[in-house]
């Protein structure tokens, strides 16, 4: 079902501060938005694959599922 | 599994652990307990022993906290991070952090976070485990609240914590030491005789060997239960499941756990509903609806519900005939008919499976309902059936679909 735009721009940031809790996601403010949502792009696919969900490197309802399951706070990847 | 970067361990095998705090939510002694156990997880499958000690500094300092407690890593209230733990090393090394946020239990509840759990969890960290992408291990990130009577760590986590201390000495496998509480000492001699007061025996030890699975083409192999599910079919025994797919061409073997945590192993009888999706699951008088992974909502309920009488405790086997609608109850030297679109049972039942399924012996342990043939096994052996004619038309080992 679409997320309401409101809600989508709070999932964002929640999902932002998760990749960069456990996914070592380090958001380089660039001049080119685009850049930034790839390499967010890549480090929900690497959070994807980790747990075995599709691969889509969208920011689906699956993988926003996951990312709200309460957890351990040990990052799941480190650079 | 996977480990810290340089893969840190305690390069000795004694560690020693002290509680620093409480949480209001448990009593001490219960806190106390859940810790001990976790450390009892790790000591029975390695050469380590873990003693608590009452002052100064542990190698594995434990302790809860709210936001900010002095570390980089603030937590964030309820929910969410629930706690963390650092790789084996001096000062903050192997110490684990809880967040007092968080409503800790001393039982699974939806209500709140078993300690034991998340400190078993944690203390994987503290002695050098990171998180295991394997759903269903010890060391998967995120907590799943099962049912921690009897439980074993996953195979996964034994690989992992024994490729960094080895398997446990014969003789070590001992209850952690300094359990119960003892006087406050500054240090408990490493070399001290292993004390348990007779008051508090441990009554729950892990056993340090999860028994072992049968091999495929064990010609003795029996089953518990068989179901097909969403095109693949489950083979169960104790706590493991053999799968076969079409999807790919090995066995696969699993645990029950790792499909659904919360159920305990050791199934009497499984059968698929397959134009609902649906797999119920028996066991002694109860039975489970999964769909998937997911389990129904507002199971268990008591086999009675079906129609079975009180006398009738637990059921052997269960089949469903897709074409009829009917699922068939193997109880004993008895079969009941159940009307899946009544939801009912079928008049005129039980009766005697002699008399309908000719050259079958009971008591009947699976059955299975495959392109229109039913496999009822008997021990060793599987009696394939023409379903509409009930009529017997070979015996076959029941392993015989492990392509031995």
């Amino acid at each position: 079902f679409p997320v309401a735009p409101e809600k989508e721009k709070e999932d964002l940031q929640f999902a932002k501060k998760y990749l960069e809790s456990f996914y070592d996601f380090k958001e380089e403010k660039t001049l080119f938005r685009a850049k930034d949502l790839n390499q967010m792009s890549d480090k929900i696919r690497e959070m994807q694959s980790f747990f075995g969900l599709e691969v889509t490197g969208e920011l689906n309802h699956k993988t926003l599922d996951i990312m709200k399951q309460p957890r351990c706070g040990v990052p799941d990847v480190r650079s | 599994y996977s480990t810290f970067p340089h893969t840190p361990t305690w390069k000795k095998e004694d560690v020693t652990y002290r509680i620093l705090n409480y949480t209001p939510d448990m009593l001490q002694a219960d806190v106390e307990e859940a810790i001990a156990r976790a450390f009892q997880l790790w000591s029975s499958v390695t050469p380590l022993r873990f003693t608590r000690v009452y002052n100064g500094q542990a190698d594995i300092m434990i302790s809860f906290a709210s936001g900010f407690h002095n570390d980089f890593y603030s937590f964030d209230g309820p929910g969410g991070t629930l706690a963390h733990a650092y790789a084996p090393g001096s000062g903050i090394g192997g110490d684990a952090h809880f967040d007092e946020d968080e409503n800790w239990t001393k039982f699974t509840t939806y209500s709140g976070y078993n300690l034991f759990l998340v400190a078993a969890h944690e203390l994987g960290h503290s002695l050098g485990l990171s998180h295991s992408n394997v759903f269903g291990a010890l060391m998967y990130p995120t907590y799943m609240p099962v049912d921690t009577r009897d439980y074993q760590l996953h195979q996964d986590d034994i690989d992992g914590i024994q490729a960094l201390y080895g398997p446990p000495k014969e003789s070590s496998a001992l209850p952690t030491k300094a359990f119960p509480p003892q006087e406050p000492t500054e240090m408990i001699p490493a070399e001290a005789p292993t004390e348990t007061s007779p008051r508090e025996e441990p009554t729950e030890t892990t056993p340090s060997k999860p028994p072992q699975r049968p091999d495929d083409c064990d010609p003795h192999l029996t089953f518990d239960a068989i179901t097909t599910l969403r095109g693949e079919t489950l083979f169960f025994k104790d706590r493991y499941v053999w799968r076969k797919s079409p999807y790919f061409s090995e066995i696969e073997h699993d645990t029950i756990f790792s499909f659904w945590p919360s159920l305990i192993a050791g199934f009497d009888a499984a059968y698929e509903v397959d134009n609902k999706d649906r797999v119920l699951f028996f066991k002694d008088d109860q039975y489970w609806a999964v769909s998937g992974y997911s389990i129904e909502s507002g199971f268990p309920r008591p086999i009675q519900n079906l129609g079975f009488p009180t006398s009738v405790r637990k059921i052997d086997a269960a089949a469903h005939d897709q074409n009829t609608k009917r699922t068939y109850f193997f109880v004993g030297n008895k079969y009941w008919s159940f009307n899946e679109n009544t939801q009912s049972m079928e008049r005129g039942y039980p009766r005697k499976i002699a008399a309908d399924f000719q050259g079958i012996s009971h008591p009947v342990n699976a059955a299975l309902q495959k392109n229109g043939y039913f496999y009822i096994f008997h021990g060793s052996n599987q009696y394939e059936v023409d379903i509409k004619k009930k009529k017997l038309i070979r015996i076959m080992k029941s392993n015989s679909w492990f392509d031995c």
